[in-house]
């Protein structure tokens, strides 16, 4: 463990937090993509599935992490379609996830480390990952505008990834330990992140609201 | 063997 990797974990947890915090207090999931946050789910499930097949004792943090991922994410997609489904913005979120999810399931049969199950579950959720944030900035660019708790939640969450490229570069340089596959997705990610990065560096940071050219 | 490949990241 690095101090890169520790920090976009804890970075990841703090979006995961801030985005449950946001829906619970306002009760109101309106700015917030619903198939954002459930790619995300089907991202976590994907990944931890080992913690199903083999249930190990919750013995190291690594597994309640897993175990506080599936779960948060699981509830924040019950708070949006289900008790607050009133306020879920349906209208604006439109992206088909479609287009996202058979995409990330093909390559994952096609670029993968090993051609078995778990291995091209894993693989999916990495790709899937990558772009499970598109409809949320698609959301966000459909109603021109985002609430800064909601601009805070973005940051969280693309910050986690760019951490871990640190963590990646710390890894290869001391542990010659290289991911490729998690690498180039987490490039990916974190580029998708950038104009919001420069919007929020530049807006919110200075107690402005971010507002996109409509 | 067979369980070699192991992610070890979140």
């Amino acid at each position: 463990m690095n101090i890169f990797r520790l920090f976009g974990d804890l970075s990841h947890l703090a979006a995961i937090a801030i985005l449950l915090l946001k829906i619970w207090k306002t009760r109101s999931c309106a700015g917030v993509s619903g198939k954002t946050q459930l790619l995300f789910a089907v991202c976590f499930i994907t990944r931890y599935i080992d913690l199903f097949l083999h249930f190990v004792s919750l013995y190291n943090t690594e597994k309640v992490m897993k175990l506080i991922y599936i779960s948060a994410s699981v509830f924040t997609c019950y708070l949006i379609f289900f008790k607050f489904k009133a306020t879920y913005d349906g209208n604006h979120d439109s992206m088909r996830a479609e287009f996202l999810i058979v995409p990330a399931a093909g390559l994952a049969c096609l670029i993968n480390t090993k051609f078995d199950a778990i291995e091209i579950l894993w693989t999916f959720s990495i790709y899937l990952e990558a772009v499970a944030i598109l409809p949320q900035l698609f959301l966000i660019s459909k109603t021109g505008e985002a609430e800064t708790i909601t601009s805070h939640y973005l940051f969280a969450q693309g910050s986690y990834r760019a951490l871990y490229i640190l963590n990646w570069i710390y890894r290869y340089h001391y542990e010659s330990h290289v991911d490729t596959i998690a690498i180039v997705a987490g490039v990916v990610q974190t580029i998708l992140y950038c104009d919001f990065f420069y919007l929020y560096i530049t807006k919110v940071v200075k107690g402005q609201k971010i507002v996109l050219p409509a | 063997y067979g369980c070699d490949l192991v992610h070890d990241e979140l």
